[in-house]
């Protein structure tokens, strides 16, 4: 494992502790897309069916079930916590992400690696993966006020798989040569998505104002 | 392998 890799599934974790700080502390998932959160839960059951067939490291294996714990806990939270649900923008909530599961999922059935079950859903969590933070994003353009935890989640989630671009740059010159065509192209559309977002959190830090993202 | 696809990645 290089710094890069490291650093990218450092930067998720932080995220996720980030957003998690944000629920617990503040007792308020106001910003928090239940759309995007729920569609990461799917992410890692089907990416990480693989949990008890393959063994890579005990380091794969404990990050694999804190982001399976994680995602559930933020879920719980925000559908069932009886302070924080009632600070869940659901009217604000609106992208249809059912929408972006049945693509996904068909994109996958023809283009994978081999066609099993397992490398199909594998396949499958990464083209969601990619697309599963529209709905944070839609609902933080409606947002009046971004407080600053949803920002630096929303920055330090998009930072990650920007540095997993790089660990792949890193892999292929430096490592192994070789081309991982899938992996590569969710994860620099799941950067590219992030652009817009990362221009406007720069600025607003820079300008030391508060993040708001022009409708 | 596993390295052959990414899935020793997360």
């Amino acid at each position: 494992m290089n710094l890069f890799r490291l650093a990218g599934d450092m930067t998720h974790l932080f995220s996720i502790i980030v957003l998690l700080l944000k629920i617990h502390a503040t007792k308020s998932c106001s910003g928090i897309s239940l759309k995007t959160q729920e569609l990461y839960v799917i992410v890692f059951l089907t990416r990480y069916l693989d949990l008890f067939t393959r063994f890579v490291s005990l380091y794969n294996t404990v990050m694999k079930i804190v982001f399976i714990g994680t995602s559930f806990a933020i879920v719980w939270y925000m559908r069932y916590h009886k302070v924080v649900k009632q600070t869940y923008n659901k009217d604000e909530d609106t992208f249809k992400h059912y929408f972006l599961l049945l693509p996904c999922f068909v994109l996958a059935l023809l283009l994978h690696n081999e066609f099993t079950t397992m490398d199909v859903l594998w396949t499958f969590s990464l083209y969601l993966e990619a697309v599963a933070i529209l709905p944070q994003l839609v609902l933080l353009q409606q947002s009046r006020n971004i407080d600053n935890l949803t920002g630096n989640y929303v920055f330090f989630l998009g930072a990650y798989r920007g540095l997993y671009v790089l660990n792949w740059i890193y892999r292929y010159f430096l490592q192994d040569h070789r081309a991982r065509w899938i992996p590569w192209i969710s994860g620099l559309v799941q950067t590219a998505l992030y652009a817009d977002f990362f221009y406007y959190y720069i600025l607003s830090w820079k300008k030391h104002e508060k993040l708001k993202l022009p409708a | 392998d596993d390295g052959f696809s990414g899935k020793d990645e997360l």
